[in-house]
């Protein structure tokens, strides 16, 4: 596992920030800047993939009152694809019987998807191999978020109770303000390494005016907010199939 | 009690000008007065909330004013969630046995 990775140093291998407004779709938002992201990254195809499609036909009735990352994995196999967010585009509101999967050219499809091993160091190698997945966490402290690493105990934001999906891009570490000071001021006496905190790098889908341009970062290590317990991706090429590029540091 | 941004202190103003800053920097605009006054006061509620917050937080976050920040927790999870899964998701065990990510 590198040090640190960072996919949105890929110029163009992150679609832009998403907004899915008065509608609960994070799970469609999610799976859809998953499958962006590997066809970006392993076919140099930059795509936009219809997110609306995955809502109008989704299999678990009205999409934007919540739903599941493997259900839109599911809806993009049975329908063969997905269309192009410009043919078919965001309305924030679910037509189900406007669900039209032929009428559309597809621009993305994908052979499968894995859950991975709910392991933080897993996770990291993955994403640092593949390219980036979907998570699911508890999105209590995210409302107020504005910036920094968050970083939660299982008492102020319960890992079981995951209740928001988003696309996990990248990971690194920041040297903490404790860190710095027990450099400095240990010096004298016994000298200290830094403390460096190690953090997630996640895209949400709440638009780019929220968090640190749409992005946001959790501690990485302790399972905060839940981070581990969904760890879902499509897959679009073979199994032993790298991404033509690999994840900047 | 609701906390109402009349009893946050003695800087109501101070409050006020946030709020009105809130409003320009994500073009909110409400009703009627009384909406006005509601939505202040949700808003007072949420800087306390960013308080508390921050003072949990282990690492290097910062809370405070967001996009969301004229919104109640309960009408954020209505807007925003992801209520299907609200409670918890379905027991999925350890689904994945395999220490090879391209098993499934």
């Amino acid at each position: 596992v590198p040090f640190s990775c960072d996919w949105r140093k890929v110029a163009g291998a992150i679609s832009p920030i998403k907004d899915q407004k008065n509608c609960n779709c994070c799970w469609a938002m999610a799976a859809a800047g998953n499958i962006e992201t590997l066809w970006r990254i392993s076919f140099w195809d930059f795509v936009d993939v219809s997110v609306q499609e995955l809502l109008d036909c989704s299999r678990c009735g009205d999409g934007c009152q919540g739903g599941f990352v493997w259900d839109a994995f599911i809806t993009v196999l049975n329908n063969s694809g997905l269309a192009s967010e410009k043919d078919y585009p965001f309305q924030g509101k679910v037509r189900a019987h406007r669900c039209h999967p032929k009428k559309y050219q597809k621009v993305a499809w994908i052979q499968d998807f894995i859950m991975l091993q709910n392991n933080e160091h897993r996770i990291a190698q993955y994403l640092a191999t593949y390219g980036p997945i979907t998570v699911t966490i508890n999105m209590k402290p995210l409302r107020l978020y504005r910036k920094g690493v968050i970083k939660a105990t299982p008492t102020t934001c319960d890992p079981q109770l995951v209740d928001h999906s988003v696309l996990l891009v990248g990971f690194g570490s920041v040297k903490s303000e404790e860190g710095i000071w027990a450099e400095t001021v240990s010096s004298q006496s016994q000298p200290q390494p830094p403390h460096p905190t190690p953090y997630w790098i996640l895209k949400n889908s709440w638009g780019a005016q929220w968090g640190e341009k749409g992005y946001f970062r959790l501690h990485r290590g302790s399972n905060t907010c839940g981070i581990t317990k969904f760890p879902l991706t499509a897959r679009v090429q073979k199994p032993d199939m790298k991404p033509r590029v690999s994840c900047p540091p | 009690g609701p906390l109402r941004a009349q009893d946050l202190g003695p800087q109501p103003l101070e409050l006020k000008e946030a709020f009105k800053l809130f409003q320009i920097q994500f073009n909110r605009s409400y009703l009627s007065p009384e909406e006005h006054a509601h939505r202040l006061d949700i808003f007072a509620h949420n800087l306390a909330q960013a308080q508390r917050l921050q003072e949990e937080d282990l690492g290097t976050a910062e809370f405070g004013v967001t996009p969301f920040s004229d919104l109640t927790e309960e009408e954020f999870g209505q807007l925003y969630g992801y209520r299907r899964a609200a409670g918890g998701v379905p027991s999925m065990g350890r689904e994945i046995r395999s220490e090879e990510p391209e098993e499934s």
